[in-house]
């Protein structure tokens, strides 16, 4: 195929996924409404802090790559947690609770919940 | 992204999404993928939000990302939302918002409504009539008959695609460009996915017939997340992690 997009035959027989373009099931977890917001998300935090983490890093290695002075980051550091306040009930409650079981800065909580808006820059 | 909604000639309607994301943000040479939908995928969940014991509705959504992008009121609707590129967008929101104009966020209003609404047209009313923070493509579906594409601008709704299976038009496919415009030629998903749609048929169109159309290159890219498959009648909603392996376009 000479210009893209690269375009093949639709696809037939690939239900169950196997083969490699499936990577895995994603897992099930329950969140408890009735639980205090800042408690909620506690056990999803534990068993993936790590790739949380690593996400955050990634994002931040990006940036730095754009801003290799770190302002950027200390804006997110510093700065966003000013907004937590301003978010709307629960969902400002459940950041806080994710950055206190995370050790991530609530900033950078902030950064990650508002990515969909920011990325339509 | 690319999500479809569908009616089967049985009155049953079917849901599926692919979530593509990542776009211009790194490009990993090793695993020939963008490095951040590479450090995105290990954090897909599927979310069982439960009141008293009892399931209010599921979800799929990264760990950390209090939000909702894909989403199942069992018996009542169906809801995913695709990103719509608009100089108007995102960053102009979050300004007007931080001078204290009164929008939404896109993914806390979307669980909003799947935690609180009670009826499809409920869901649709306030999709339509929300401020919003970002522009944005609200894919809505509920029982037979109900379902439509709402194209949102931050302040307002610019259109409402409806399902019309008596017109024949049994599936509405929205990507990330305005229905009635040509998508760009180097991003075109529409016409591929909608010739597999229109080669199934609506007689045998099914959730593994829909893991089919999301399975195919380039509806299947470098930017795919994940494929969500939902049925409203009985509540099903799957959620697979996927790669596309070379040859495969990056968005």
């Amino acid at each position: 195929q000479d210009i893209p997009p690269y375009t093949e035959d639709c696809r037939t027989g690939t239900y169950p996924p196997t083969g490699p373009t499936f990577k895995g099931n994603a897992s099930w977890y329950t969140i408890n409404l009735d639980l205090p917001p800042e408690e909620r998300w506690n056990k999803v935090i534990k068993d993936k802090k790590k790739e949380i983490v690593n996400l955050m890093q990634v994002i931040k290695d990006l940036v730095e790559a754009f801003d290799p002075t770190g302002q950027v980051i200390r804006l997110v550091d510093y700065k966003l947690p000013i907004l937590l306040d301003s978010l709307p009930y629960p969902f400002n409650e459940e950041i806080q609770g994710i950055a206190d079981a995370s050790g991530l800065p609530v900033g950078e909580v902030i950064f990650y919940n508002i990515f969909y808006e920011l990325s339509c820059l | 992204c690319t999500s479809i909604i569908a009616e089967d000639e049985k009155g049953r309607m079917f849901h599926a999404r692919n979530l593509d994301f990542g776009l211009f943000l790194g490009w990993d040479i090793k695993h020939s993928t963008w490095i951040v939908n590479r450090a995105l995928k290990p954090l897909v969940l599927n979310l069982d939000f439960q009141k008293r014991n009892k399931t209010v509705f599921k979800g799929v959504t990264f760990a950390g990302y209090v939000g909702m992008l894909t989403g199942i009121k069992s018996n009542i609707f169906t809801l995913s939302m695709n990103e719509r590129y608009s100089l108007d967008g995102g960053f102009m929101g979050i300004l007007e918002w931080i001078f204290g104009v009164n929008s939404s966020w896109v993914g806390f209003l979307m669980r909003s409504v799947l935690e609180n609404a009670t009826s499809y047209k409920e869901v649709k009313k306030e999709l339509v009539e929300t401020k919003l923070i970002a522009p944005a493509y609200f894919i809505l579906g509920g029982k037979s008959g109900e379902a439509c594409v709402i194209t949102r601008t931050r302040e307002d709704s610019m259109d409402v695609w409806e399902l019309d299976v008596k017109q024949g038009m049994w599936y509405l496919l929205e990507t990330n460009y305005d229905h009635w415009n040509q998508p760009m030629f180097l991003d075109d998903r529409r016409t591929p996915a909608m010739k597999c749609m229109n080669r199934i048929t609506q007689k045998n169109i099914s959730l593994p017939t829909l893991y089919d159309v999301l399975s195919t290159k380039p509806v299947l890219n470098k930017l795919t997340t994940y494929t969500a498959l939902m049925s409203v009648d009985d509540g099903t909603l799957e959620t697979y992690l996927r790669d596309c392996p070379n040859p495969c376009m990056p968005w």
